[in-house]
């Protein structure tokens, strides 16, 4: 789902 | 993952090596801000509190257990180690952080994706990254001559982020990935307060004169 998506950079 | 990503993060890997490597190799931390260390630590804190959490893969994991722990070296020496601490120079690095810190954390409180407690922490790291380097700054305009070491750690540190951008640019177009306001507005906004920095910095490496940030 894109909510954890967005977390996925440093 | 994407070229620009990585040579953000190896950019950002590398300023934060060149720095460690100045303390430890100087024994020194002359021209550097604490309170920007402490805000970094914040800002790594707060952004991976999910590092045990959640698991994107190796290489994620990995850089989130270097940032932090690289960062909270930083603090450490310029705080505790010995002979470290007596080169630092707290009258100079004034930067009351608070007043970047709480108008963060009330911003990421009111604008954010989702009103969870990972979603506002890691809205307020981002905010806060894009302020964490003005106390630096301020203190490289108080410094009369900026060290080598310490010009090229900051010059790193705000090109990491520009990387980033190009990385948002490629991903938005070419993984066609949905618009993300949050950080590109602030990954903007950090980038654009390096850019009288960038200037005297190049500015300085093609006279090869010294780095002088005017006052």
């Amino acid at each position: 789902d894109t909510e954890t998506e967005a977390h996925d950079e440093l | 993952m994407n070229a620009f990503r990585l040579a953000g993060d190896m950019t950002h890997l590398l300023s934060i090596i060149l720095l460690l490597h100045k303390i430890r190799a100087m024994k020194s931390c002359a021209g550097i801000s604490l309170r920007t260390q402490e805000l970094y630590v914040i800002v790594f804190v707060t952004r991976y509190v999910d590092l045990s959490m959640k698991y994107y893969s190796f290489y994620n994991s990995i850089m989130k257990i270097v940032f932090l722990g690289t960062s909270i070296s930083i603090v450490w020496y310029m705080r505790y180690h010995k002979v470290v601490k007596q080169t630092y120079n707290k009258d100079v690095d004034t930067f009351r952080h608070i007043f970047l810190i709480l108008p963060c954390f009330v911003l990421a409180l009111l604008i954010n994706r989702a009103f969870t407690v990972i979603e506002v922490l890691w809205t307020f790291s981002l905010y806060l990254e894009a302020v964490a380097i003005l106390p630096q700054l301020v203190l490289l305009q108080r410094s009369r001559n900026i060290d080598n070491l310490t010009g090229n750690y900051v010059f790193l540190l705000g090109a990491y982020r520009a990387f980033y951008l190009l990385n948002w640019i490629y991903r938005f177009f070419i993984e066609n990935h949905q618009v993300r306001w949050i950080p590109w507005l602030s990954g903007l906004l950090q980038t654009a307060i390096y850019a009288d920095f960038f200037y005297y910095y190049i500015k300085s490496w093609k006279n090869r004169e010294k780095l002088k940030l005017p006052a």
